[in-house]
């Protein structure tokens, strides 16, 4: 998947890191310092429709049933999440135990159109 | 709003960057609640000892969480009573973790003194949220050889949380030789303040919804 550029307008995956000091969380997050929290946006014209930048015989699917069915589908394609990743966090609860997790599906790895 | 291009997915007008930023920092507040199942963060009132916490991490398997809904937790002992006898320690835990969550693995961490004197026998017991006399149940029974650290592994069917969240330990010592009467006074033996504090080191999983009915295939 591309990274956004500033003006990139087809699907593709925004970046920003987030550093927990900026969210003042700094206190009961224990590890890790920040985290990188992406997003999906951009157009997915017909042409991408079902192209999640992986997986190419889903796309080529999509794409002869676009051609079957009629050229100007309805419903419009959207530009999601494809690939996500957890996070492993070690926090102090509201107890001030420390508490060690991985939250499953934080970090979006890749972009693609349904 | 910026006077940039429309936005690239749903047309409309663009955040300037700064409120993009701000929009982001909102967004990755909720998601990391949503992701622990918090309602809000933590306020942390009694701040741990850097050293304890260090030396505590050092102790948890070096592996990371395994995969699935399992999650590590290190209690540090808040309430260490040493005055009910001289055979006799009690340690004081908030467990809430455990109402919502299956315990499956629990180890009880103490630091012997180096003027530890030999051999000796520690039984644990659990009590209930307001005091031993009543009701004890026995736990473990360990003997230790050396000072320094000791993991004491504890039956975690023994330490379900009471609703408040409390879990009461009661430490009893007692030598190999059921004659010798003479035991050092528990201060003696057990470092129980600053980063040599006891700590509980649990393995905890969330509870499947209904989990305990019989599963319909």
């Amino acid at each position: 998947t591309p990274t956004c550029a500033p003006e990139t307008p087809l699907c593709c995956r925004r970046d920003h890191y987030v550093d927990f000091q900026e969210l003042g969380w700094r206190d009961w997050i224990l590890q890790p310092e920040g985290y990188h929290l992406n997003y999906c946006s951009g157009q997915c014209p017909p042409h991408l429709a079902g192209s999640p930048g992986i997986a190419a015989s889903f796309h080529s699917a999509v794409f002869s049933l676009l051609k079957a069915n009629n050229p100007w589908p309805a419903g419009s394609s959207c530009c999601v999440p494809t690939a996500r990743r957890p996070l492993s966090l070690l926090y102090l609860d509201h107890d001030g135990n420390v508490v060690k997790t991985d939250v499953p599906d934080m970090v979006v790895e890749a972009c693609g159109c349904s | 709003q910026s006077t940039r291009s429309a936005c690239p997915s749903c047309g409309g007008p663009t955040l300037a960057p700064q409120g993009e930023r701000a929009l982001v920092l909102e967004l990755a507040k909720k998601q990391i609640l949503e992701g622990l199942h918090l309602t809000s963060r933590p306020r942390v009132t009694r701040p741990l000892p850097q050293a304890a916490l260090a030396r505590a991490l050092r102790r948890l398997q070096p592996r990371s969480v395994a995969p699935g809904n399992q999650e590590e937790v290190i209690s540090f002992a808040t309430i260490v009573d040493k005055s009910t006898s001289t055979y006799r320690c009690m340690l004081t835990f908030q467990l809430s973790p455990l109402r919502s969550h299956h315990l499956y693995h629990a180890r009880l961490w103490l630091h012997v003194s180096p003027s530890f004197p030999g051999s000796l026998y520690l039984r644990i017991f659990r009590c209930g949220t307001r005091n031993c006399r009543g009701s004890r149940t026995f736990l473990a029974e360990h003997r230790m050889t050396s000072s320094g650290w000791h993991a004491l592994t504890l039956p975690s069917s023994g330490l379900r949380s009471e609703h408040s969240g409390v879990v009461k330990l009661q430490l009893d010592y007692r030598r190999p030789d059921p004659n010798s009467t003479v035991v050092p006074r528990p201060r003696r033996l057990l470092d129980t303040e600053g980063q040599l504090r006891p700590f509980l080191e649990l393995k905890i999983r969330a509870n499947e919804p209904g989990a305990g009915r019989a599963r319909r295939r």
